[in-house]
């Protein structure tokens, strides 16, 4: 069974769903925790969006059923066996991300790698919001991350250097 | 016509109340 990919999210769900599936879609190979937890903060959202139109339920039974196969074949990987251990790994990944992202920029790497690390990490802090309220720093980390983003896209298109 | 959508919808609350379930189980260490 592969995954349900970005092409069968129905229109009602693509908004809200979209970036954090394919984060997952990127990280199966590379890290197939993240990518689980991706899906499972997808999901999540998209119970609360729809779950009674036919599309979505088509969708969000194929997402569950996929979630759970995968749950099965990562039954030695702790982190998705222990959500504690799971928050961790997320945490601990999304944060890399961010500082990877602030080191470049720091250093006047300005690039779509940047745009991109940024962007992911403050997708992994919506992620971090399944395991409950975020800590401070980390709610300021993903305001951060998000703005910055946003701001070096714009200095690209437009020609600007970012300050 | 009434009844069928009835029906319909007690399936639909059904189904939902499934994911639901599912998602608790998931989660469940």
């Amino acid at each position: 069974m592969s995954a349900p990919g970005i092409a069968t999210i129905p229109p009602s769900l693509k908004g809200a769903i979209q970036k954090y599936i394919r984060v997952a879609v990127e990280h199966d190979k590379r890290d197939p925790v993240i990518a689980y937890y991706c899906r499972l903060y997808a999901m999540q959202q998209a119970m609360a969006i729809d779950k009674s139109s036919p599309e979505a339920r088509q969708y969000l039974v194929s997402l569950m059923d996929f979630l759970e196969k995968s749950k099965n074949q990562l039954k030695d990987e702790q982190a998705v066996h222990n959500e504690i251990i799971g928050q961790a790994h997320v945490e601990n990944y999304a944060l890399k991300l961010f500082l990877y992202a602030d080191n470049e920029d720091r250093a006047g790497h300005f690039g779509k790698n940047v745009i991109k690390a940024f962007l992911t990490s403050s997708l992994l802090m919506d992620v971090l919001t399944t395991f409950g309220d975020l800590s401070e720093d980390i709610e300021k980390n993903r305001k951060y991350a998000k703005w910055k983003a946003l701001y070096i896209n714009k200095c690209i298109q437009s020609g600007e250097t970012p300050i | 016509g009434s009844a069928i959508g009835a029906t319909g919808s007690t399936q639909a609350s059904a189904e939902q109340d499934e994911l639901s379930q599912r998602l608790a189980k998931l989660r469940q260490m």
